[in-house]
């Protein structure tokens, strides 16, 4: 990686950003949440948050210009120079200018705006152009996944040489920042390996594991079939962090750290939105569990020591949350990992263990490995 | 200008231009034309910034425009200069 001359830096932690000038080939909403994602990528690695405003001057000022815009760096056309932002500073420092005249777009198609965005936001910050071509700050454009995307390792170098690391958040003790492991033959039956997620959908159960997930009939366990994430949710790529089904309303909720994701059955419902929608305080960055209980009609998440409670009929989160979960769940220890309601027990899955929890006694019934769920 | 080409052609007169308006735009030094003072149009700071950019991007140094080179300067890509100034 490599820094400006004099190492321009920002000095202070929270920064605004304005998008002041849209494109026409994205709707306002996709390039809103193409330049979010593309900031948190950042954000997730140093203690740096970003603030959005709509009026007015922000640090960052963010806009797609054609042909000679006044910052004596003019735009060439399709293709060519794509964008360009300026080193941190007062004025024109941080601002990101975006080539009109290219195709935006959240896909593969056209220049995605995310990959871009995230590339110019480094300058923006205070990184000069990489060498390494793994690099996000290497200057030839390379598309990036939007969903999941994990800063590759010079640029969260690069970054932190600057402002520091951020200290880890309430969650999944999970190191965001580094590749998910890629077990080159995974142990399918290793019983060390927890579970990211357990949900029903429809009359199946879905045991989720890195990249994999299995599909078994409740009250079968025989014919249990592992697959690859992306053969059924390919937005979901691998690691889901949590999921549940509310079946009445026949849709399951896939959680991926800020995000999630609706789906009917296996059929994805639009965009993944962000995880604040319900009411989440900011410092949650993701989910460790989720279950849904059927007579409550409240789903319940887990994150880190504490839980949640969301009312799903009046859509909003529960006054006086979260709560400690080892108070109120006596006899589940450690974190949790994933839990599922089936016939009125709870079952949580916690590293190699289950624990089958029975609400009416508040208290664990029994426990067994979690692989057996699997045929283990 | 003959000895930087690979290849005599149309396409390498192009590219020529195509290859200078790059290097001054992404590998420009400071203060490397004071105003009045004489240059050679090209010339060896055309070579030597052709080499900065073969090295910049993990390419063989030959301050020639040949094909990876002119493969890496055809790359749709940020509009901020390699090296600073």
């Amino acid at each position: 990686y490599r820094l400006f001359p004099g190492e321009p830096k920002w000095k202070k932690n929270t920064l605004t950003y304005r998008i002041s000038k849209y494109t026409s080939s994205m709707s306002s909403a996709e390039v809103d949440k193409a330049v979010e994602m593309a900031l948190q990528a950042w954000s997730s690695a140093i203690p740096l948050n970003f603030v959005k405003v709509n009026l007015g001057e922000a640090d960052i000022m963010i806009s797609f210009e054609t042909g000679d815009h006044g910052d004596s760096y003019p735009f060439d056309g399709p293709r060519g120079t794509l964008a360009h932002a300026f080193a941190p500073g007062e004025g024109l420092g941080g601002d990101t200018h975006f080539d009109n005249a290219e195709k935006w777009t959240m896909g593969m198609n056209g220049f995605n705006l995310f990959t871009v965005a995230a590339h110019e936001f480094g300058h923006a910050l205070g990184l000069a152009h990489s060498t390494d071509p793994s690099a996000l700050m290497y200057p030839t454009y390379k598309y990036q996944h939007p969903y999941g995307f994990h800063l590759p390792k010079d640029d969260v170098k690069g970054i932190q040489a600057l402002y520091g690391p951020r200290k880890t958040l309430p969650g999944k003790p999970t190191m965001p920042h580094l590749p998910p492991k890629k077990p080159s033959n995974p142990d399918l039956c290793d019983s060390n390996s927890p579970f990211d997620a357990v949900t029903m959908l429809g009359k199946e159960l879905l045991f989720f594991r890195d990249r994999i997930f299995w599909r078994r009939q409740v009250h079968l366990t025989t014919g249990i079939r592992p697959s690859t994430i992306t053969s059924s949710f390919p937005q979901l790529m691998s690691n889901v962090d949590a999921a549940y089904e509310v079946a009445e309303r026949g849709a399951a909720y896939f959680f991926k750290g800020p995000h999630y994701w609706v789906t009917r059955g296996f059929q994805m419902q639009g965009p993944p939105r962000t995880i604040y929608d319900f009411g989440f305080p900011r410092y949650v960055q993701r989910i460790d569990a989720a279950v849904y209980l059927k007579e409550a009609q409240k789903t319940l998440f887990f994150v880190g020591n504490e839980y949640y409670s969301y009312d799903e009929r009046k859509r909003k989160m529960e006054k006086d949350y979260p709560k400690n979960i080892e108070e109120e769940f006596s006899g589940v220890n450690g974190q949790i990992d994933a839990a599922v309601e089936l016939n009125g027990y709870i079952y949580f899955f916690s590293g190699p263990k289950a624990y089958k929890y029975d609400t009416e006694k508040e208290d664990v019934v029994s426990v067994v490995k979690s692989s057996s769920w699997i045929g283990c | 200008a003959p000895s930087l080409f690979a290849a005599t052609s149309r396409t390498s007169r192009n590219n020529y231009h195509l290859a200078q308006a790059y290097l001054e735009k992404f590998y420009p030094k400071k203060g490397e034309h004071q105003v009045g003072e004489m240059v050679a149009r090209g010339g060896n700071s055309m070579i030597r910034k052709i080499k900065e950019l073969q090295a910049f991007f993990g390419l063989q140094v030959t301050g020639k425009l040949d094909q990876q080179t002119m493969n890496v300067i055809k790359k749709p890509r940020c509009g901020v200069p390699d090296v600073a100034n």
